[in-house]
């Protein structure tokens, strides 16, 4: 009963807290160990051999995918050195259901509310969620010619209670956001890392949520912006971009081969040597050439 | 002594070693000794082009050739391997050759269609060889 109230004071829709933890309340449904579903990369997947097709992704969300490859990668597959983080996975889910639940008003800029459910299946128990990212974008490439400011409303629904459990109160999260259209603009992406994070850390299965957008002219940018119809175009039901580190060994970790790589004579033990030394490193650098040259 | 060395050069011995070329020969490296080697190909040749979609071409590269006797200096091998060449070639020739094989490799960025139809950007360790050694 403490868990419930709890909640029911988030899904009042207050502004979610900073340091709250709302998920803390939250125990994993299925429990379900998924240490075995982790890909192995390169075994043929077993549904090939099982001859089940695999399921062709979104073409949409396939353009997104190839184009952040090449900023990450080069034609070779060698990875960019510029580019330094921790992730070394990131993964474009596309919803496995959606349905309109309101039909909003295109020309007052209030947009369709959208009951989206994201299957985390395919996110093994070895990787860990650094960031997500919502990614919205339209269904033709609209050109602005004024900023929009846009809020928008996500309410997390608990994924279909089994009898026993009480069924829980859904949590909404209110996220204002301003973005700026400019030509051609294609993409949107909307940060939802504090959202989401507790849900992919307590591995659900899945994550089921309703969205929704107002949009109005930002009135800062054009005075004049209140009159005159406004139509906004609509939005393409959105993809969920998730950053992961994965800690598998088959998958190169940039942080570790790099701290490794810097000091090749520096074996763990002497690491701890060199830690205890009261001179620091420098130290121990002159002490070891000294012990080199006698 | 215009005789004794015009003499001398008849002898086939004493000719072959003053022909430098051949004599340089001993000091080359072998030509075919362990080094690094392309191999492109595309993963519709390893059959896994249904699900990675980039890159689209990939060179793992590979090392081969012969292990010289003098490994150390050149390939940072431990002496084991020098005791085994010399066990080969002095003692028992059943007991193989030092084989040349990959000290190091470098990660590949792979994009992959996952069962779900879901897209993932993974980077994996040790898919291209970067440097051989002999062991």
């Amino acid at each position: 009963s403490q868990a419930s109230n709890g909640e029911a004071q988030i899904a009042a829709g207050a502004e979610l807290e900073p340091e709250a933890e709302p998920w803390s309340l939250l125990q994993s449904q299925d429990g379900r160990d998924r240490s075995g579903l982790l890909p192995s990369p390169f075994n043929v997947p077993s549904d090939e051999q099982g001859g089940t097709r695999r399921l062709q992704p979104d073409s949409r969300a396939l353009r997104y995918m190839k184009r952040l490859y090449k900023a990450y990668a080069t034609k070779e597959g060698i990875p960019k050195s510029d580019r330094h983080h921790l992730y070394n996975t990131i993964r474009l889910l596309t919803p496995c259901a959606q349905h309109r639940q309101t039909l909003g008003n295109q020309m007052t800029g209030i947009l369709p509310s959208l009951d989206l459910l994201f299957n985390l299946d395919s996110v093994p128990a070895l990787e860990h969620l650094l960031k997500s990212v919502f990614l919205y974008t339209f269904n033709n490439s609209v050109s602005f010619p004024s900023a929009v400011k846009c809020m928008c409303n996500m309410m997390i629904m608990e994924p279909k209670s089994s009898s026993k459990t009480v069924p829980r109160a859904p949590y909404s999260f209110t996220f204002n956001s301003k973005f700026e259209f400019r030509k051609k603009h294609k993409w949107i992406e909307i940060d939802v890392t504090t959202l989401l994070q507790p849900l992919v850390a307590s591995k659900k299965q899945s994550i089921h949520m309703s969205v929704n957008f107002t949009c109005e002219k930002d009135q800062l940018q054009h005075p004049s912006a209140k009159d005159g119809p406004f139509n906004m175009p609509l939005l393409v039901p959105p993809s969920l971009l998730l950053y992961l580190n994965d800690t598998s060994a088959q998958v190169y970790h940039r942080w570790y081969s790099l701290h490794y790589k810097r000091r090749p004579s520096q074996s763990p033990d002497q690491k701890t040597g060199l830690a205890t030394h009261p001179m620091g490193e420098e130290a121990a650098e002159c002490g070891r050439a000294s012990r080199h040259r006698r | 002594g215009q005789e004794t060395a015009s003499s001398k050069l008849k002898d086939p011995l004493v000719a072959a070693s003053f022909n430098l070329s051949e004599y340089f020969k001993q000091f080359l490296f072998p030509q075919n000794e362990c080094e690094l080697h392309d191999f492109r190909l595309s993963f519709s040749q390893l059959k896994w082009d249904n699900w990675i979609v980039a890159p689209s071409r990939y060179n793992p590269r590979y090392c081969k050739g012969d292990c010289p006797r003098a490994v150390g200096h050149r390939y940072g091998s431990p002496v084991h391997t020098m005791v085994q060449n010399i066990i080969y070639e002095k003692l028992d020739s059943s007991v193989p050759r030092p084989s040349c094989i990959p000290a190091k490799y470098s990660p590949l960025s792979v994009l992959a269609i996952e069962p779900d139809g879901s897209i993932a950007y993974k980077v994996y360790e040790d898919m291209i060889a970067t440097k051989c050694t002999c062991r």
